[in-house]
């Protein structure tokens, strides 16, 4: 998070800025992708560690965001 | 049993009406988040970017987070038009039950925060989004694959799997919620919630 900000939220404004009118679970889906591939070694951790998003919905519908 | 088909192509009926106003609202610790701000601007400008009418607080207290909460809920009640979505982010250190940690160190339970707006009367049937940037535990992921641990450290026995604290709470509410009452009328207050967590339950969020 020290420098750009957390692997989560930078990941999430760059996939839906890419691709703000497709559906959001589709694009979540996307996001935890590319957060599990990313080996993260944080400020007191010896060796890379994985990080992996909990997406809960109880949407009804398609969410597309525009 | 009915064969697959291919869902219809994406209509009224099967999306979410987002023409009307969008509200978000996005409650960030910063202090003591080195990194953090970069968080908070990348997600304010995609909202804005989305359409959203974004109202941003950096570090609530524990008490702040909650009344910051009502205050948008009561926002949302109260402004007379429609609202066809709401995005709340949640940003701080988290603690190692899922608590967020306010400025002031006190605890919050997401979930309490969450209910709030599941009490908004103008986003009945509408989407309800929860970003959450926290940690949820302390464990850490060491990963799988060829990778991800020495040999030998790949052949430890899992430790035992035990019910959570949330287990638990679920077999208690699905006794309580079988226990004779009718089927509830109109629609659930638990639909059209969408959240996402940096981490799954018991883990550090990077």
């Amino acid at each position: 998070r020290d420098e750009k900000g957390s692997d989560f939220i930078q990941t999430l404004v760059e996939v839906l800025r890419a691709n703000p009118g497709r559906d959001l679970l589709e694009l979540l889906t996307e996001v935890n992708r590319r957060v599990c591939e990313q080996d993260v070694l944080g400020p007191d951790c010896d060796e890379p560690r994985k990080a992996c998003l909990e997406i809960c919905s109880s949407l009804r519908r398609r969410l597309c965001l525009q | 049993v009915e064969p697959w088909r291919p869902e219809p192509a994406p209509g009224p009926s099967t999306q979410y009406d987002l023409s009307k106003t969008k509200a978000a609202l996005l409650l960030a610790v910063i202090q003591g988040r080195p990194g953090a701000q970069h968080d908070v601007e990348a997600l304010g400008g995609l909202c804005q970017a989305l359409g959203f009418e974004t109202t941003v607080r950096t570090n609530p207290t524990a008490q702040a987070f909650q009344e910051e909460l009502a205050q948008f809920r009561e926002q949302l009640d109260t402004c007379g038009g429609p609202v066809s979505c709401a995005l709340v982010a949640l940003m701080a250190h988290g603690g190692p039950q899922g608590q967020l940690l306010g400025t002031d160190g006190q605890e919050v339970q997401p979930q309490a925060l969450m209910q709030e707006l599941s009490r908004c009367q103008v986003l009945r049937g509408h989407p309800k989004i929860f970003l959450l940037q926290a940690c949820r535990g302390g464990k850490r992921d060491a990963g799988v694959g060829p990778t991800a641990l020495p040999w030998y450290r790949r052949w430890l026995p899992a430790p035992p799997s035990v019910p959570s604290h949330a287990d638990v709470l679920q077999i208690y509410a699905e006794a309580q919620d079988s226990s004779g009452r009718g089927p509830p009328s109109g629609s659930s207050h638990q639909a059209d919630i969408l959240t996402v967590y940096a981490a799954t339950e018991g883990y550090v969020a990077y």
